[in-house]
C-alpha cells in the first residue's frame, strides 16, 4: 500500500495570473511528485495540492517567498486513510 | 441478501458488483444488468438498466467513478440504483419518468483504477493502461474523450495525472461508453458524477465559448442545485466547466453535448475541501440523498422537454 506518512494537502490561493502561472510550473516539476486534487485555474480560485513529506518544507518556503497564500487543509493524510480503511474493515466484519 | 448491505460505507469492487446483482434480483421487473465492455485489465463494465419496457425508448445516461479515487461517487451511484428501484411504484416522479424513458447507470466507470485505489494507492485517479516506452501507467479518462482532445488542461506526459492518452477514445473504458451511446441512438441526457467541490456544470470545458443551449442548461442546473440544497443546505456553484472550475479538454460531457445530447451535466459532489476525496463514510448517504434531489430535477426537465 502506498504510504502517505507526513504528506499534507495544502489549499493554495493565487491572487493573480503570475501566481497561477507559478503554480502550473510547480505542477510540472515531476521530481516533487505533487498531486493536485484541484488544479490551479484562475486568480482567487483555490488549488488543492497533496505534497509529499520529503518536499513539504521546500514547497511551503517557495509559496511564502512568492507571497502565495496557503493553508493546511489536511494535516495528516495517512491518518485519514488509515481511519477510512479501519471503518471499511469494521463494516465488512459487521456485514459478514 | 441485500438487507445486510450498508450503503453508508465504502466497499471493494466485488462487493459493489454483488450488490448490483442483488438489486437486479430484488427488482427484476424494473432493473436488469448489461455488460458494455471490459476494462483494460479485463474487468466487466456493468451498467444497470432501469426500464418498464418498450423498444428503444429515449434514455438518460449516468456514470460515476470515472476518476477512481472519488469514492463517494461510486457509493452515491449504488445508493441511487437502490433508490430508483425501490421507489418505483411509490414515487410519482419516478413512475412518470420510467413510464416514458429508460435510465442507464454505470456505477463504476473505471474498475481497474478503483481496485488499484483499494489495494495499492488510495489517491489513484487514472486508468491502468500501459503506455509503450513509458514507465508510467494510466490515462486520465476524463481527458480522453473526443472533444477538443489534446487541448488545454490535458497533458501529453504519460506520467501526469491529466495525461490525455495517445489518441481520443484510446481507453477501452471510454470507448465502451461511446460505442454504447452511439449504438443506442436515443440517449437524451448524459450525466457524469465526480467529486469533490460541490459544483453542477454543463459544457464546455475544452473551450470557454458558450454553448448554444447555455440559457436553458443554466436554468436546469440552477433548479437542480436549488433542489439539492433544499435537503441539507449544501451549497453548489453552477455554470460552464471552463468558468466554474478550469479549462479542461477531452471531457465526457463535452463529447456528449457535441454528439447531440443536449442535457449534458457533470456533478462534483461533497465536499469543498475539508476532506476532499477522503470524505468520511458517514457523509455518503446524505450526499446521495441530496444528489438524488438534483438528479430528479434534471430527470423531470428531460422528461417534460423531449427533443
Amino acid at each position: 500500500l502506498e504510504n502517505f506518512a507526513g504528506d499534507q494537502v495544502l489549499r493554495v490561493e493565487p491572487c493573480n495570473e503570475e501566481q497561477v502561472r507559478l503554480l502550473k510550473e510547480l505542477r510540472a516539476l515531476e521530481p516533487l511528485q505533487l498531486d493536485f486534487w484541484r488544479f490551479p485555474s484562475y486568480p482567487n480560485e483555490p488549488a488543492d495540492v497533496q505534497v509529499p513529506f520529503a518536499c513539504l518544507q521546500d514547497v511551503k518556503v517557495f509559496l511564502e517567498s512568492r507571497g502565495i497564500k496557503y493553508c493546511v487543509m489536511i494535516e495528516d493524510i495517512q491518518a485519514a486513510v488509515d481511519e477510512e480503511r479501519r471503518e471499511m474493515y469494521l463494516n465488512q466484519r459487521r456485514e459478514r | 441478501g441485500s438487507s445486510s448491505f450498508n450503503y453508508g460505507a465504502y466497499h471493494p469492487l466485488e462487493t459493489i458488483y454483488q450488490e448490483m446483482d442483488n438489486i437486479v434480483a430484488e427488482y427484476p421487473k424494473i432493473v436488469s444488468k448489461l455488460q458494455i465492455g471490459e476494462s483494460y485489465e479485463k474487468r466487466p463494465l456493468y451498467v444497470l438498466k432501469f426500464s418498464t419496457g418498450g423498444k428503444n425508448r429515449p434514455a438518460i445516461w449516468i456514470d460515476a467513478g470515472i476518476h477512481a479515487r472519488e469514492w463517494v461517487t461510486q457509493a452515491t451511484a449504488l445508493w441511487t440504483a437502490k433508490k430508483i428501484a425501490s421507489d418505483y411504484e411509490y414515487d410519482p416522479s419516478v413512475n412518470s419518468l420510467l413510464n416514458t424513458m429508460d435510465l442507464f447507470l454505470l456505477v463504476v466507470a473505471n474498475p481497474d483504477g478503483y481496485v488499484f485505489s483499494h489495494t495499492e494507492n488510495r489517491m489513484w485517479r487514472k486508468t491502468r493502461s500501459k503506455t509503450p516506452g513509458s514507465p508510467c501507467v494510466g490515462v486520465d479518462p476524463n481527458r480522453n474523450w473526443d472533444a477538443g482532445f489534446g487541448g488545454p488542461g490535458a497533458s501529453s506526459n504519460p506520467c501526469s495525472d491529466s495525461y490525455h492518452g495517445p489518441s481520443a477514445d484510446s481507453e477501452v473504458e471510454v470507448r465502451s461508453v461511446v460505442d454504447f451511446i452511439k449504438s443506442h441512438g436515443n440517449v437524451k441526457a448524459f450525466i457524469s458524477i465526480h467529486s469533490y467541490s460541490q459544483l453542477l456544470m454543463f459544457p464546455y470545458g475544452y473551450t470557454c465559448d458558450n454553448i448554444r443551449d447555455r440559457a436553458e442548461l443554466d436554468n436546469v442546473a440552477r433548479t437542480a442545485a436549488n433542489a439539492l440544497t433544499s435537503l441539507y443546505g449544501t451549497q453548489y456553484k453552477v455554470g460552464p466547466i471552463c468558468s466554474v472550475i478550469y479549462q479542461a479538454s477531452g471531457g465526457s460531457i463535452d463529447w456528449s453535448y457535441n454528439y447531440g445530447i443536449k442535457y449534458s451535466f457533470a456533478f462534483e459532489l461533497r465536499d469543498t475541501g475539508r476532506h476532499g476525496f477522503l470524505l468520511p463514510a458517514d457523509q455518503i448517504i446524505p450526499t446521495a440523498r441530496e444528489t438524488w434531489m438534483g438528479l430528479k430535477s434534471i430527470f423531470e426537465h428531460v422528461r417534460d422537454h423531449p427533443y
